[in-house]
């Protein structure tokens, strides 16, 4: 299983539909100050079902969608992908569902309603079967793989018990 | 599963230290189960001890020497169960020049079994990534990303 | 007194303000009562808006919007009620080579009435120094200050 | 009033007798990852009695005296001390002792025993006198001054209550 792609409408000051691919290796973003470069982590994170609305620096849940510029309006939806690709076949069944094929995309989208929508191959599901599939997928993807922006001294300040949650999400 | 946990404790633990070492060229580091008896629910705590440096309480580790602790957990973890992919933002900044090859070289090695999305405005750290991109703002508030270096494409008119 | 911090409040907002428009080519920003008829208790809000961004939640500011906000507020009140001295620890590591210029130029024009302490690893604030310290650890463990550049002294041999 | 030079012996990693000249202008200091940079600006947030046990990343206040290495042993005390030289020469009367002439010296020591000892100009005094001694003789100094590693962003993260400080400290 490979990262693909990330594409996002709306999500914070990506107003319009953005697409990013990603290679093998290292994939390096840049930018000036303010530019949107930890917005597009946050995304990640939030397809990702890894973000709180504090961890992306909001104070509400819609605070991820486009709030619109001095020229633009706000955005009513947001929605974000990660698209993966799969080196081997086997179909992953998930509650009598099969998702076979070459790729795995997995959507979210929130109405300013407050309605928020999963998605794995445009198929309607919960959060909690995201990570199921992506685990039957062998993403073994991990909350921690995700260091947001002045936070990698977290482990040394965490508490303990928090400590130990990282060894048992890698166990 | 209490085998499961002290399995990947144990493990980690020595992925953990190698890297230390090898980051920091030398002294000694490693996790502690804080009730041995109880694994289940037990606390780790964690020390780092920098070359010839006194064992001290890790809030007295500077800026840099906190990064790259952190950072060699995080490598010691993935070698022991790797993850397809890595965001890493601005994670470079306080290191010195030393440690940001130390850090770029790291990644280069790891980035055979995980891809790495690094967030940077560090010229050494831009120079090692594979593919590069820029996001600007031409239009006040409004985010775009341009891809300025495939692999394979020497630095030409794409940096 | 009351009064005296409504002059101290209101001075140090007009200053915020110029400094931040300044720091970010336009711009607005302010602080706020939160309780205007109660002086001597209200707390204080801050808001920020970088040019051609709506007003949001100072939260969602990026790293390096956060750190020019706060230091324009420091000089800000330095330009109310000047302070003989100040210590920035790494203050310049989030910020862009741009916006490194643009806190270089300001502490230089401060540094008539201000002496600054300014650590850092960047090379361009590093050369703004009218007086440059090294500081070594030859032997491990122990710390030792050495001078290399001195007020007057062209980049000869000195660093 | 000018800061002229600070003095250390056994502060943190300064474990023997250091002395730093500061000009007017900009001083920079530089120096390797965990060299001891922030450790010099520890002592002088210590020295002028604006630096907790926490802030000064210690968890008990003898964390600041030199601890030894593979090679030293532990100092029993630490000694920081401030140097200003005055412009004006008016005496300062701070309770009957007058402190006059050019230089101003501000000490601190502290024992493993946990005795503390502030001195000006080499007499006894408690924190409360320092700092009206620097209030008379014109040094306007206030701890939003001094910012440590990493903490630019406080004022923005602190509660309205906890700004606020800030405005009554400068006013
Ligand atoms: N919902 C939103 N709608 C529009 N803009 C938003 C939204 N949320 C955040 N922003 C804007 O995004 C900008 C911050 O972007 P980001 O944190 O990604 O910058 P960055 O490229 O990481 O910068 P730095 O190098 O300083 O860390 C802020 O100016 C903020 O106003
Ligand atoms: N009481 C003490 N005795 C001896 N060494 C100490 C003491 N307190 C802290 N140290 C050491 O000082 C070092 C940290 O120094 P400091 O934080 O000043 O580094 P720095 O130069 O600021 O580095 P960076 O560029 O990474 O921020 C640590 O390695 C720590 O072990
Ligand atoms: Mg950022
Ligand atoms: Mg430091």
């Amino acid at each position: 299983l490979r990262l693909d792609r990330l594409e996002m409408t709306g999500f914070k000051s990506f107003a319009d539909k953005t697409s990013v691919r990603f290679e093998e290796g290292i994939s390096g973003i840049v930018g000036p100050n303010g530019c949107g470069k930890s917005n597009l982590a946050d995304a990640i994170a939030w397809v990702l079902g890894s973000g709180t609305a504090l961890s992306l620096r909001g104070e509400k849940m819609d605070d991820v969608i486009f709030s619109g510029t001095r020229t633009r309006r706000p955005s009513g939806v947001v929605e974000a992908t990660l698209a993966f690709s799969r080196t081997d076949n086997e179909p992953i069944v998930l509650k009598e569902t099969e998702f076979s094929g070459e790729v795995l995309e997995i959507s979210r989208k929130l109405y300013r309603s407050g309605e928020s929508v999963y998605t794995v191959n445009q198929r309607r599901c919960r959060l909690k079967d995201i990570h199921s599939v992506l685990e039957e997928a062998g993403l073994g993807f991990a909350s921690y793989a995700l260091i947001a922006q002045g936070k990698i001294g977290w482990f040394l300040r965490a508490k303990p018990v928090e400590r130990r949650s990282v060894i048992e999400e890698a166990a | 599963s209490s085998e499961k946990f002290r399995e990947a404790f144990e493990a980690i633990n020595l992925h953990f230290n190698e890297i230390f070492q090898k980051l920091f060229g030398g002294g000694e580091c490693g996790m502690r189960l804080l009730d041995e008896e109880d694994l289940l629910e037990s606390g780790v705590d964690i020390y780092a001890q920098p070359p010839g440096k006194k064992l001290q309480n890790v809030r007295l580790l500077s800026g840099g020497e906190e990064a790259l602790t952190v950072f060699a957990l995080l490598m010691g973890i993935f070698t022991y169960r790797p993850s397809r992919f890595c965001v890493l933002d601005e994670v470079d900044a306080p290191l010195d020049d030393a440690n940001v090859t130390r850090f770029t070289n790291l990644i280069q090695q790891m980035s055979e079994q995980t891809q790495f999305i690094v967030i940077t405005h560090n010229k050494h750290t831009m120079k090692t990534a594979n593919t590069l991109y820029g996001i600007t703002m031409e239009e006040a508030g409004v985010s775009q990303v341009v891809s300025v270096k495939f692999p394979g494409q020497e630095n030409g008119d794409g940096s």
